[in-house]
């Protein structure tokens, strides 16, 4: 269960503020498929990186379970980043002098996760995804697309308590993209809590509660009957 | 007239070749709409970047009017890049250290243009892109659609003869991608030659003439009866 209460961020450019985030309520039962959409540069991804961990609220509270998140110091916050929470980010952040497999092993190695065990589990992800003969390259030896599966393998290869995707499928062709959605709709069948921002309405349309942001604020929380 | 004859281009990785281009013939007319697509990985960023004169083949030639460009020196073909063709990256590829405003003043800069005329352009084109409240952040200070833009518009506020977009819609929401598409489709029919990279097949469909990318080659190169 993830609770967002008048969540509030704003940024500061020269003299100008920018309210990215307006109080936000949000209740996410665990579990749940959700998508996010909306206008460019409503908020999506600062709320994303604000439910992920990798960013703080001006004010406002954020609990996940009965524990309040905001409350925790620099540090616990990354180790409940690293141990519950996968982030598929919409500009990936590769680590540039790894390669694709390396870059998927990382969260593991980060987790205290045995090599043998690792190992394992890079090679049945980089198949999963299409990547099995450009394992072995860096980030700039591969295409837009191939990163973005890197990015998602990385992600999801623990598979993580509550997974957060910045439109996973914007550099991907149908078919690569209709595989990543079964994966990530797979793992929502295990039990795993997914919230994806996306610009594809086909893709939103799929989510079982669908959100619509509009200039910092949600302004539609809908579950559509027939889904 | 941009004419390709057997372009192949590969990649070294480790003791590994991959064949990104394989024997590439093509022609394009002046002021063409053209679109390609096909799977992530296919070749379609690499055979933009060719044709962009942003990466050399291995062998073919490639000619720009009756001019073979391969033939250029590094320095020549930066002139013919900077005064004839517009680039949208996949990636964007904006000066971090330069605000929107900046980012999009630059090629005209490059070309020597006055600071009244450059002005002008520059406030045009943030106007048109809706980056009007965002015109003095850095790229770190927006959101991925809002990069997408200034990258769309740097690359256009020139009118260069070419224009090759890569992805121009990836990061958009539908509204905010169909008033780009608005905009590169005037510019045609103004008479700019337009190449765009798309996984949007809407969008691809759009385009008067459609290319279809497999594995390095150019598998379908079709005009549409009814368009
Ligand atoms: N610098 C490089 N070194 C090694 N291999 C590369 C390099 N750049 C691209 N490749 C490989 O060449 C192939 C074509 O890459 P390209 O970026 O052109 O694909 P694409 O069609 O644009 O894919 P996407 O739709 O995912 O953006 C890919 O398989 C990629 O792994
Ligand atoms: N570090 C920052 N400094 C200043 N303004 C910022 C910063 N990050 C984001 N913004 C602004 O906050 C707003 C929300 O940004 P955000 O990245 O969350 O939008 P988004 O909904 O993800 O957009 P897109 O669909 O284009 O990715 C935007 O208007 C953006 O310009
Ligand atoms: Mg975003
Ligand atoms: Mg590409």
């Amino acid at each position: 269960m993830i609770s967002l209460e008048k969540i509030c961020r704003s940024f500061t450019v020269g003299d100008e503020k920018v309210h990215a985030l307006r109080d936000i309520d949000l209740r996410v039962s665990d579990g749940e498929y959700i998508s996010i959409m909306g206008p460019s540069g409503s908020g999506k991804s600062t709320l994303l990186n604000m439910i992920g961990l990798l960013d703080r609220p001006d004010s406002g509270t954020y609990r996940i379970g009965d524990e309040d998140v905001t409350l925790l110091s620099d540090r616990r916050q990354a180790e409940v980043r690293c141990h519950r929470i996968g982030f598929i980010f919409q500009f990936f952040h590769l680590v540039s002098r790894m390669t694709a497999s390396e870059n998927i092993e990382l969260p593991m190695i980060l987790a205290g996760m045995e090599p043998k065990q690792r190992r394992g589990k890079v090679e049945e992800a980089v198949e999963a995804f299409g990547l099995a003969d450009r394992a072995s390259h860096r980030p700039d030896q591969l295409s837009g697309g191939q990163r973005q599966r890197v990015a998602i393998a990385r992600a999801t290869v623990m598979q993580p308590e509550i997974l957060l995707a910045d439109e996973p499928t914007g550099n991907l062709d149908s078919t690569s993209g209709m595989d990543v959605i079964n994966i990530l709709e797979r793992l929502n069948g295990d039990g795993i809590t997914l919230i994806m921002v996306t610009h594809d309405h086909s893709l939103g349309r799929r989510a079982t509660r669908q959100l619509t942001m509009v200039d910092g604020r949600i302004e539609r929380d809908t579950v559509p009957s027939l889904s």
